[in-house]
């Protein structure tokens, strides 16, 4: 199953 | 000083209505650009990010950079006793702990004003960069909220894939699976109603149908959506807000680990 990310793993806080 | 005075007030009851079940509270900023918003669910797995530029208010003053934590539960419910034809204003001091809403009829027989109290919140401003996306898909608003919707009926997750083809949408849950694929479709009498799919590579990716339906709270504000993604990045969902600005929706993909 596929598993949720969030944004933060993404994007960086500013 | 702030006075913002929108004469589709329309506009911001509709932008209420598309996020306020998102984002429980968040910070309006204000600035010479515009008025703009930019916040995550709780969960941090899908962010909305709202711009209304200043050009498309009909009188826009902004004396210094003002950050407004409002509740949108709150906000809502007072935006919601603005006449769908009212001038809206929005109105506030700098350093004041509360902002007014005025609702104008269109013809100027009734005023109303609304104060409503402001609350601090600390801001969690994402970076968010310019990005090349993979694959950009345009198309009818309402027929995407229509696939988000017939599909959550099936299951909790759906597969976009995009390729030169078409773009496919597909989900599995307990009592089966389903496949909606859309093609490009530019012969249309409306430029509205067409399906335009941009790619240079194809693209796949899972998200959660929970998050995709909430963004298609903003379907009244646009009749077309604009879907961007690449592999192994949030897609964005655009809706354009004509003459203003927009509303975008960021949602993290579910990855196999």
């Amino acid at each position: 199953t596929p598993v949720q990310n969030d944004l933060n793993e993404f994007y960086a806080m500013v | 000083m702030l006075e913002l005075r929108l004469l589709q007030g329309s506009l911001l009851k509709k932008v209420l209505e598309a996020i306020k079940d998102l984002v429980t509270d968040a910070n309006f900023d204000c600035s010479a650009t515009g008025f703009s918003l930019q916040a995550m669910d709780s969960s941090h797995v899908a962010l909305v990010a709202l711009l209304l530029r200043a050009e498309g208010f009909e009188h826009y003053r902004c004396d210094r950079n003002l950050s407004m934590g409002m509740n949108l539960n709150n906000m809502s419910k007072m935006l919601k006793c603005a006449g769908n034809d009212d001038i809206i204003t929005i109105k506030a001091d700098d350093g004041g702990d509360t902002v007014t809403f005025m609702f104008e009829s269109p013809n100027q027989d009734k005023i109303s004003d609304f104060e409503m109290k402001l609350m601090d919140i600390d801001s969690e401003h994402l970076g968010i960069p310019e990005t090349e996306y993979e694959a950009i898909i345009r198309m009818p608003s309402q027929e995407f909220a229509r696939i988000c919707r017939d599909l959550s009926t099936i299951g909790d997750t759906v597969v976009i894939s995009a390729s030169k083809e078409g773009v496919k949408f597909s989900t599995k849950g307990d009592i089966g699976s389903a496949n909606v694929v859309c093609r490009q479709n530019t012969s249309v009498d409306k430029p509205e109603d067409a399906t335009v799919i941009e790619i240079q590579q194809p693209v796949s990716l899972t998200f959660a149908l929970r998050y995709m339906n909430s963004f298609t709270k903003a379907t009244p504000l646009s009749n077309t959506v604009t879907v961007s993604m690449s592999n192994e990045l949030p897609v964005v969902v655009e809706y354009k807000i004509a003459e203003m600005g927009y509303i975008r929706f960021y949602l993290a993909p579910k990855i196999e680990e």
